[in-house]
């Protein structure tokens, strides 16, 4: 399924 | 996290710690833009939307909370410090912004990983980071002499996205599936508009003379 990336980065 | 990020970020942190140095110690900000910092503020407010509700560490809290804190502080004392609004160059500082946040807003309506609020505002602040700077470039472009805190400025800010494209490619290596095109094609651009900026700094620098953009 489409993983939403986690926004990890700032 | 990376070296490459942790860098990135740090010169990130060093360019706004410069710039609020400025203005608040010598209370100018002469050649800065308020276009670029109010820019800056609607860039840091549409990416950091999930700061409270997506807990990443404490270490990307804190760092929101700096970026968020100091960009509105610079916009603050540039337009409401009796001072330093004195030192704000109105007439040279032009550039219509609003030019250059519906082409982003726009694209980020087409262009997004999932059309969501916070998707397409995530994709919104990438596109108008990467733009953001414009409007300073153009400022110095008039205003012939660029002061050191300025230069060093605007070299740190272009310097912390360079770092990011190093982070980009490691983590692409050492992370299955780590593809981001989004982010990636923001950032490149965004480097790319700092990349005559960067000539002529590093020439100042090598013949130790003076910072100034041909017209």
């Amino acid at each position: 399924e489409e993983c939403i990336h986690v926004k990890d980065e700032l | 996290m990376n070296i490459f990020r942790l860098a990135g970020d740090m010169t990130h942190l060093m360019s706004v710690l410069v710039l609020l140095l400025k203005i608040h110690t010598i209370k100018s900000c002469a050649g800065i833009s308020l276009k670029t910092q109010e820019l800056y503020a609607l860039v840091f407010a549409t990416r950091y939307l999930d700061i409270f509700t997506d807990f990443i560490s404490v270490y990307n809290t804190i760092m929101k909370l700096i970026f968020l804190g100091s960009s509105f502080s610079i916009v603050w004392y540039m337009r409401r410090h009796k001072l330093v609004r004195r030192s704000y160059d109105k007439e040279q500082d032009t550039f219509r912004h609003f030019f250059l946040v519906l082409p982003c807003l726009l694209l980020a309506l087409v262009m997004n990983e999932k059309f969501t609020f916070k998707e397409v505002m995530w994709a919104f602040s990438l596109y108008l980071e990467a733009v953001a700077i414009l409007p300073q470039l153009v400022l110095l472009q008039r205003t012939k002499n660029i002061d050191n805190l300025t230069g060093q400025y605007v070299f740190l800010l272009g310097a912390y996205r360079a770092f990011y494209i190093f982070n980009w490619i490691y983590r692409y290596f050492t992370e299955p599936h780590y593809v981001h095109w989004i982010t990636w094609i923001s950032g490149l651009v965004q480097t790319l508009l700092y990349a005559d900026f960067f000539y002529y700094y590093f020439n100042s620098w090598k013949n130790n003379v003076k910072l100034h953009l041909p017209a």
